[in-house]
């Protein structure tokens, strides 16, 4: 878990066969969040590389009841982080993984 | 399964689950 206390991986390997990312987020350590959230619960949810933003799935959790407000800009933050080295890949390296 | 939840928000899917034993105890 970066310094969010959230962690978020891969739910399927990356083929690079489309631009939708299968994602796993998690609170790894509930004492960074400020407000309250589900413990020991994972959300897999589907991220578009080319259409979708950190902010906006963070907005859409918090609109879900997972996260509060005042944590939406971790949980942005953590997949933020998670998504742009595989973005940097996919650029350097087109023709797949 | 039963432990597993759909929440459609804004036309997204988040599928909620329990974080696996494994993944726990590396935190």
């Amino acid at each position: 878990a970066e310094d969010t206390g959230l962690r978020v991986e891969l739910a399927e390997e990356d083929d690079c066969s489309n631009s939708s990312l299968a994602l796993r987020l998690w609170v790894e350590d509930p004492k960074k969040l400020k407000g309250k959230h589900k413990d020991n619960e994972a959300i897999e949810f589907s991220f578009n590389l080319e259409t979708d933003t950190p902010e906006e799935v963070a907005y859409e959790m918090v609109k879900s009841g997972f996260f509060h407000e005042s944590d939406s800009k971790a949980v942005a933050k953590s997949i933020r982080d998670r998504v742009t080295p595989i973005k940097k890949t996919r650029e350097k390296k087109p023709a797949g993984c | 399964s039963s432990l597993t939840q759909v929440v459609h928000s804004a036309g997204r899917r988040f599928i909620v689950s329990p974080v696996p034993e494994s993944r726990l105890r590396e935190s």
